[in-house]
């Protein structure tokens, strides 16, 4: 057929370095590659079947996280991931889904070391219709997330979303900081935290393997969220990410306003993976 | 120190007496993936090892070495060529104060952080520093540069109702110029490279402030869109430099390489943490070391 990339060592290249720009990563790339253009007519279609697979079996269709209904009364969902991720930005887009879904959310700023942390997290409560709890800064993160959870119960919240603070996966001290974060939520209402969200950085490289790795291994995660999507980087890595720790991805971000928030949708991720 | 994968590389040439059109090629294409995994650009990569593909098989080898630690030797000698040729990495300082440098680069990299970490270091040297918040977009990040620059003994200009970010950045110079402060440092926010109403206000901003040094603030955990990420930013404001930040995680920081490759300027600061104090000089065989694993 005359469509196609054709074959032969320049096609495969140039598919090889399309893949890589996505950050696929060297590996995936190659291999990928030379599947396509074995594939000949039908080489995009596997391309795109084998980059499915890559995904947890679970993680293969649409999220349909936004529209859930909650686990517990109140459900509580953990962000945590990287410095500057989007983990605050995105607590206040989720609590916007939820309240316009007329469900009643509590923020917990669960940031209580970087400068303007909890204000920046109020306004987004503001933004969003939510409530927000915040102790001074300094406060023992661990507190700040149990009040957090025992107003929500107390208040009769359908939510209670857990801000963190950002840390580098490597930072031993701090890993440990979450994990006691984690039993602090689960000693506040057996069960909680409901949902556990590592927070990717969209423009992130081959390091989303190490924050995936170290932070599953801290603790239990439930699913993804990969931000900044609405730029060049096309987050490739992240693929291998999910299939490696069987974690679905189930949201993206798609920019910095309340609305820029959408449900994990694996075809469409992956067409924007492909030349 | 080269990572498990060079170490195995370079193993295969150890056979041999020297390095040769039959051999070479195999030893660079595992070169090629540890470069890739470490997130260097493809093409930087593809430029770098044709290079060091030259070197190798040039006239002028180095004479002494086995074949293996020779091209480990023409590697980090390339990356290190490639880092420190980019020009001189202080901050150009004005024949006149105040210095303005202004800070640019994508959402979450550590502008902010970094505008304070300047300022407590340009002060610590004794120079009389001013920040200018002229992010006005993220919520609490005038007050997040306020906090942080109270914490440093810096004064911040922050824009009055009404006030834009090209109008604070001029304002701020003019006051800081007044005031005689040897140098001004501006935060701008985070935006992306392909947002063309943002990237309009950052050409605005750079009018405005005049600054003498803009630098591009990196996270070296940025993948392959580091390159076009550089490229769209040195396009539209001319980069002087760079600053990588977050190095004291385990990312490998290709993504400098790429910066450095496609603007031709150098990195100028490292960020090595989360306080004011965590902003280091920069280095570059560290660097060269830390991509090469
Ligand atoms: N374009 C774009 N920007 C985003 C997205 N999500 C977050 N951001 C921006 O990324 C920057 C960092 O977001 P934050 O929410 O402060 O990140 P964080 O993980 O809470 O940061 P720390 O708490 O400091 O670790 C802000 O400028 C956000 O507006 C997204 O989906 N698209
Ligand atoms: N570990 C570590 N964290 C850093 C470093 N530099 C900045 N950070 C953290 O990264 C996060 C983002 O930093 P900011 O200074 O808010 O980033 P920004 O570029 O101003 O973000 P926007 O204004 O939203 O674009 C914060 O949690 C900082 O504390 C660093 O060198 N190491
Ligand atoms: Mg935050
Ligand atoms: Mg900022």
């Amino acid at each position: 057929a005359a469509s196609g990339p054709g074959r032969g060592p320049e096609a495969e290249r140039s598919l090889e370095e399309a893949f890589l720009g996505a950050d696929l990563g060297p590996e995936l790339a190659a291999r990928l590659a030379s599947a396509y253009v074995r594939g000949g007519a039908r080489g995009r279609a596997e391309a795109a079947d084998a980059l499915l697979d890559c995904l947890p079996p679970a993680g293969r269709g649409p999220s349909g996280f936004l529209a859930a209904a909650p686990l517990a009364r109140p459900e509580v969902t953990l962000l945590l991931g990287v410095n500057g991720s989007g983990k605050t930005t995105t607590a206040g887009k989720l609590a916007a889904a939820w309240t316009s879904r007329g469900q009643r959310v509590l923020l917990g700023a669960g940031d209580t070391f970087r400068a303007a942390a909890a204000d920046q997290l109020g306004l987004w409560a503001a933004r969003a219709g939510a409530e927000l709890l915040r102790q001074s800064e300094g406060a023992d993160p661990a507190a700040v997330a149990f009040d957090a959870v025992r107003r929500g119960v107390a208040a009769g919240f359908d939510r209670v979303l857990l801000d963190t603070a950002g840390r580098l996966q490597t930072k031993v001290n701090l890993m440990e900081e979450l994990k006691k974060v984690h039993r602090v939520v689960g000693k506040a209402l057996p069960g909680a935290p409901h949902r556990v969200l590592l927070v990717l950085d969209g423009t992130a490289g081959q390091n989303m393997a190490s924050q995936a790795r170290l932070f599953a291994a801290a603790v239990p995660l439930d699913g993804l969220v990969v931000t900044k999507l609405d730029g060049t980087a096309r987050a490739g890595a992240v693929l291998k990410v999910s299939g490696d720790t069987g974690v679905p991805v189930a949201l993206v971000g798609l920019g910095e306003g309340a609305g820029d928030l959408a449900d994990f949708d694996p075809p469409a991720f992956i067409e924007a993976l492909l030349p | 120190a080269l990572t498990g994968r060079l170490q195995e590389a370079f193993r295969r040439l150890s056979g041999n007496a020297r390095i040769d059109e039959g051999n070479v090629d195999g030893a660079l294409k595992e070169v090629r993936q540890a470069l890739l995994e470490a997130d260097v650009h493809y093409r930087v990569v593809q430029d770098l090892l044709k290079r060091v593909r030259e070197r190798a098989l040039g006239a002028d080898v180095p004479r002494g070495l086995a074949p293996d630690q020779l091209l480990a030797k023409l590697v980090q000698d390339e990356l290190t060529a490639m880092m420190g040729g980019a020009g001189p990495r202080h901050l150009a300082w004005a024949s006149l104060p105040p210095t303005v440098i202004l800070l640019c680069g994508l959402q979450g990299t550590g502008k902010t952080t970094t505008a304070a970490k300047l300022a407590r270091r340009l002060i610590g040297e004794g120079r009389r520093t001013a920040l200018a918040a002229a992010d006005l977009q993220r919520p609490a990040a005038v007050e997040q540069l306020s906090v942080l620059g109270k914490s440093v003994g810096a004064t911040v200009y922050t824009a009055e109702p009404g006030e834009g970010a090209p109008a604070l950045a001029a304002r701020a110079r003019r006051e800081a110029l007044r005031a005689g402060f040897d140098a001004l440092i501006i935060d701008t926010a985070g935006r992306l490279a392909v947002d063309e109403a943002l990237m309009a206000e950052l050409k605005a901003v750079k009018a405005a402030a005049q600054p003498h040094e803009v630098l591009l603030v990196l996270d070296a955990m940025q993948g392959q869109d580091a390159l076009p990420t550089a490229t769209r930013f040195h396009e539209a404001v001319g980069v002087d430099g760079l600053v990588l930040t977050k190095l004291d995680g385990d990312a490998r920081g290709g993504a400098a390489l790429s910066a450095l490759a496609v603007t031709g300027k150098p990195v100028k600061f490292l960020g090595v943490g989360e306080k004011t104090e965590a902003l280091e000089p920069f280095h570059p065989d560290r660097l060269a070391g830390r991509i090469l694993g």
